[in-house]
């Protein structure tokens, strides 16, 4: 059962799998999986969803879609059970899911992930072959309809920072795409990486501020506020373009640009010394701290309706 | 599966922006081999990138050529990946 599952641990693509299912049988009042499409070598896109009624409106996390960011994953189960777990327990949380729904998905590139485990720890990218390359995969952040194209991206598929052919192109993005235009009404949507300790909102495509900007940066300073206070880990905070570099296509810009106001993109720990290979003794204290962040994102969007 | 032998990952502190612009010419270069875990943007943020043991002494020649400091972040990243599938391995056999 999941209360035996290793969180301090990294672990395979079956295992978070199964853990999932497990959860799933474990709260069938309160989770259940929903699977929004397949990735390109034809494995299911898993999303956890938390519910306790009908048409709510909902808040959206995924961790991990730069598959070599074990962390990020990692963090993700841990947050699954954190919330079964606080759910009547905890006010905050408690009063979120009684009006909002909160979708998870914890491997948001599951053939990426599955690689990193059997053929390239270091793989970030999609798995799906390019015409004409022997380089295969697009960056699954460079692939939304956002900017698509322009700066900040690379059109070379043996880039890193591919963006594919066309925007949308990879059906792990396609897929939340669908997703989130099916569904209508989430209110915020996180989208969790690591590394380089930030908290970021939009945009990165542009440096015309977006319209929301002082009141996410407000809420950002909030949220990172909240995660030092458990381990003093600092957090940089700000619109991506101006905090890290331009980059175009990105996940954040586009949901932000469907409506969804509350629109942030995370980066994990980095203790400057490990990169992507983060000991396993550091996941839970990073999904704790981070998870407090998240509290603090969505509790001003269940206390700020719009 | 791939091996990282010999790789290892550099932090490197750009100190103006003409040095920005010398690693940006550098990410630009994909037959190097070279995977930057944080790109180039400005001299407030450290650059991180890994590279093969076939072009590690070119590249640290070249950023003492051009004045650009670094340090060694990770001395041999099979080492630590190594390390790392032994931990998982450990933990999965121990009882909860």
């Amino acid at each position: 059962n999941t209360d035996g599952y290793d969180y301090a641990n990294y672990h395979t693509l079956n295992e978070i799998n199964s853990f999932i299912d497990m959860l799933v049988a474990e709260n069938p009042n309160l989770v259940s999986k929903i699977v929004i499409g397949q990735s390109y070598e034809g494995r299911p896109l898993n999303v956890l969803k938390f519910s306790t009624g009908a048409n709510r409106p909902g808040i959206w996390i995924d961790t991990g879609i730069h598959s070599r960011e074990w962390v990020t994953q990692a963090s993700g189960t841990w947050f699954a059970k954190k919330i079964v777990t606080d759910y009547g327990r905890d006010p905050a949380l408690t009063a979120i899911l009684n009006k909002m729904d909160i979708f998870l998905e914890i491997v948001t590139n599951p053939d990426g992930y599955a690689y990193t485990h059997t053929s390239n720890r270091m793989w970030r990218k999609t798995r799906k072959p390019n015409s004409g390359y022997s380089c295969v995969g697009v960056d699954p952040n460079r692939n939304w309809d956002a900017g698509f194209g322009g700066a900040g991206a690379s059109g070379y598929p043996c880039s890193e920072t591919y963006r594919g052919p066309y925007a949308n192109s990879e059906s792990e993005v396609k897929s939340i795409v669908d997703f989130v235009k099916s569904h209508g009404n989430l209110k915020a949507f996180v989208s969790i990486h690591s590394y380089s300790q930030m908290l970021l909102y939009p945009y990165g495509y542009t440096s015309t501020p977006c319209k929301d900007q002082s009141e996410l940066h407000a809420l950002a300073k909030k949220a990172i506020t909240d995660l030092a206070s458990l381990y003093g880990t600092q957090y940089t905070y700000g619109s991506i373009i101006n905090t890290i570099y331009q980059a175009s296509g990105g996940t954040i810009d586009w949901t932000y640009n469907q409506g969804i106001k509350y629109s942030y993109t995370f980066e994990l720990r980095d203790t400057g010394r490990y990169g992507f290979a983060l000991p396993a003794n550091q996941i839970i204290p990073t999904a704790q701290e981070t998870w407090l962040a998240l509290m603090a994102i969505m509790q001003h969007t269940y206390n700020n309706p719009y | 599966r791939e091996n990282f032998v010999g790789h290892q990952v550099l932090r490197i502190q750009p100190t103006n922006e003409e040095q920005i612009s010398v690693l940006r010419s550098l990410a630009e270069k994909h037959d190097l081999g070279l995977d930057f875990w944080t790109e180039p943007v400005s001299v407030t943020k450290p650059v991180d990138v890994r590279i093969p043991f076939k072009v590690l002494q070119p590249i640290k020649i070249f950023l003492l050529e051009n004045d650009i400091q670094y340090s060694i972040m990770i001395q041999d990243l099979q080492d630590l990946l190594d390390e790392e599938e032994r931990v998982m391995k450990t933990r999965s056999a121990q009882p909860r």
